[in-house]
């Protein structure tokens, strides 16, 4: 997290951390599913040939302390049918979901986190709270950090993008955030976490992104996996009952 | 002599009937019919010469050696001895007819015709029976000793009780060892009662009823077996067994009480000495279907179905409990129970008791838990229990119209199961809530 501030106990209670082929994040769905990005188990351009494994975190803002928590192991991995990993400049479908062994048990520091039933959430300017153990300028953090991003204009990311020369594909299942003047953004480490957003109505927080990719750290915008249009595949997934 | 065919009826006419019959002729037909029968002879048709004492013409019949008649004249005449509708009668098989006449008919100088006689015979049953006392009457040999039984035909005899028939068919002779009374009720009395019983007798009575049944034994007056003042019973004595069981032994002029037998089986030994002249015993017995006690249950949940007034042997009833009680027998569950009153009386098996249904230790909510609603640590028939999830972190899954204390409200039922009155035995669902951090991040800086 560039530019943020150290989260308290509590602030962030659906926040995982991952190890896997490096640092990650993600969220507690339920009691025991955790959502996350796609690449922080399939990276990009990553040498494959050995699996890599996979251990999820909960329940505190510090590494250590988070560590000490023990490890959930997993049962199963999910990663969405349209996610590429070879395919470097594209991180469409970037979302992925792990079932956990054991379901957890919820209290204070430890709770989940909503999924979107609106497509309001990601209109420009729409604040949300982006939160990881990932770096901090140049230096990890050993304290979870977050930042709070507005929704980016999607044409001015666009043109960003098209400013720099890149490739990399801003497809309808992404949505960006911040702004090349706030100096505040997510960087390596926070994939796989969350952009939450407090609903005003029902006092609830919903995340609506999920750290997926960017142009350096902390110099513009980043791009987000829009959950909202994964809402159906998510709760196929986990086989949501009513 | 003319001998009939043997037959059990037939026709007789004296010769050239019913033309005139031939003068100076004398004729016997013989009749006879099977034995154990009597002849019966009666006149269809009578028309012989009238003479005084019938000295001419004649009709004379005889049977068993002695004669039944002679007869002349004409029916319904006054002169001779016509033999009208009288019927005649053999004691034995066999009777005789013989017919006569002599050198001529007439009347005043007149030829007279006389067309004979038709006569109608058959066979009767012999009671020989009835004849054995007309034989007493004759210091005859009586066919049988002691009771004589007239068939068609024939006869036979038998004994009385205590006397078995002979090879000879006639002659009776002690024979006690071994008699069977199977009826309901009878009565038993010692030979010749009350007539002084045989000397050296070994007599056994065995009464033998159906299961079910018990038997009372009532002895009658006058009750007499040789004793002796000092010494329980040593000349003769009645032994009575019960189910093999001995019931008492009896002797003396003081007739024994009444007894109840509480058995189906009952034996009468009876010995006699070779001497005494005492006039014995005799007793009726009944029978009387065995009654189970009247069921009672051992507390105010057990029911008795279709109670009946009285139970007798292959009797049932069945017991069943309240609602949300559990037949028990020796701390073992009954899932139905039956008990079936048996010969000697008693229930097969013990009235079982109703334990309240016990629903055990209510199921772990996960994430939620539950409080007693009723009594504390109740688990029993009744009981009642509310569910509830931990909240705020997890709220209780319930469906429209319902309302979190309707489904977590669950009722220890008789079956003995706890239950929800909508949702069964399924317990509720305690789910995550999301989005609702108890620090939620804030910032104060603007």
């Amino acid at each position: 997290i560039i530019g943020g501030k150290v989260a308290k106990m509590g602030n962030f209670p659906w926040q995982a951390f991952t190890s896997i082929y490096g640092r990650g994040g993600g969220a507690l769905l339920g009691d025991r599913w955790i959502l996350t990005a796609a690449h922080t188990l399939y990276p990009k351009d990553h040498d494959m040939t050995h699996n890599a494994s996979v251990d999820v975190f909960l329940g505190h803002v510090n590494i250590s302390d988070i560590q000490k928590l023990s490890n959930h192991p997993v049962r199963r991995v999910i990663i969405h049918p349209d996610y590429q990993q070879e395919d470097s400049n594209n991180f469409d479908a970037d979302i992925a979901l792990l079932e956990l062994e054991n379901s957890v048990t919820l209290g204070p520091n430890l709770l989940p986190i909503c999924l979107p039933d609106s497509n309001t959430f990601y209109e420009y300017g729409h604040m949300g709270y982006v939160s990881g153990f990932g770096i901090m300028k140049n230096r990890l953090s050993d304290d979870l950090k977050f930042v709070h991003l507005p929704v980016a204009k999607r044409r001015l990311c666009e043109k960003w993008l098209r400013d720099k020369r890149r490739k990399d594909v801003f497809s309808q299942n992404m949505f960006c955030a911040g702004d090349p003047t706030l100096k505040q953004d997510s960087c390596q480490g926070d994939s796989g976490g969350v952009f939450a957003v407090r609903e005003e109505d029902t006092d609830r927080w919903v995340a609506t992104g999920i750290v997926s990719w960017g142009i350096g750290c902390g110099g513009g915008y980043g791009f987000y996996t829009n959950v909202f249009n994964y809402v159906d595949w998510i709760k196929k997934e986990i086989g949501e009952e009513d | 002599t003319i001998h009939l065919p043997q037959k059990l009826f037939g026709e007789v006419t004296s010769p050239l009937y019913p033309k005139p019959y031939p003068n100076n002729l004398e004729t016997t037909t013989v009749i006879t019919v099977p034995t154990g029968y009597r002849v019966k002879l009666a006149f269809w048709h009578f028309d012989l010469e009238p003479s005084e004492s019938c000295l001419y013409d004649y009709v004379k019949i005889s049977a068993d050696k002695k004669t039944l008649g002679r007869f002349c004249g004409q029916m319904g005449s006054p002169l001779g001895n016509p033999p009208g509708e009288k019927e005649f009668i053999s004691q034995g098989n066999k009777m005789l007819l013989t017919f006569h006449t002599d050198f001529s008919n007439e009347e005043n100088g007149t030829i007279m015709f006389y067309k004979g006689f038709l006569a109608y015979y058959q066979a009767v049953d012999l009671d020989e029976c009835a004849s054995q006392s007309n034989s007493l009457e004759e210091s005859l040999q009586p066919r049988c000793q002691h009771l004589c039984h007239n068939y068609i035909g024939g006869y036979f005899c038998s004994c009385r009780p205590g006397y078995e028939l002979q090879n000879d068919g006639h002659s009776c002779q002690v024979e006690c060892s071994s008699e069977l009374y199977t009826e309901p009720s009878g009565y038993i009395s010692s030979l010749e009662y009350p007539q002084p019983y045989p000397a050296d007798l070994r007599c056994n009575y065995s009464i033998r009823v159906e299961r079910g049944l018990t038997l009372h034994l009532k002895f009658l007056e006058p009750f007499e077996i040789d004793d002796h003042q000092q010494v329980h019973c040593p000349y003769d004595q009645l032994q009575i067994y019960a189910n093999g069981r001995n019931i008492g032994e009896f002797c003396g002029k003081q007739k024994p009480a009444d007894l109840d037998t509480s058995s189906n089986s009952v034996d009468l030994l009876f010995f006699t000495d070779e001497s005494g002249d005492s006039r014995g015993w005799k007793l009726h017995y009944t029978t009387e279907v065995i009654k189970c006690p009247q069921p009672k249950t051992l507390d105010q949940f057990t029911i008795i179905q279709n109670l009946q007034p009285q139970y007798q042997f292959r009797d049932y009833y069945i017991a069943t409990c309240k609602q949300g009680y559990q037949l028990v027998e020796e701390n073992q569950a009954l899932l139905s129970f039956t008990a079936v009153c048996q010969d000697d009386g008693t229930w097969h098996r013990a009235m079982p008791r109703c334990k309240i249904k016990d629903c055990g230790q209510p199921q772990h909510l996960r994430n939620g838990d539950f409080n007693y609603t009723t009594t504390e640590g109740v688990n029993t028939y009744e009981a009642r229990i509310q569910y509830y999830c931990h909240e705020p972190y997890y709220k209780m899954h319930i469906k429209d119209g319902s309302s979190e204390s309707e489904r977590g409200t669950y009722t220890c039922t008789a079956q003995g199961l706890w239950k929800n009155e909508k949702a069964g035995e399924k317990l509720p669902r305690c789910l995550p809530v999301c989005g609702k951090p108890v620090n939620p991040v804030e910032q104060k800086q603007r």
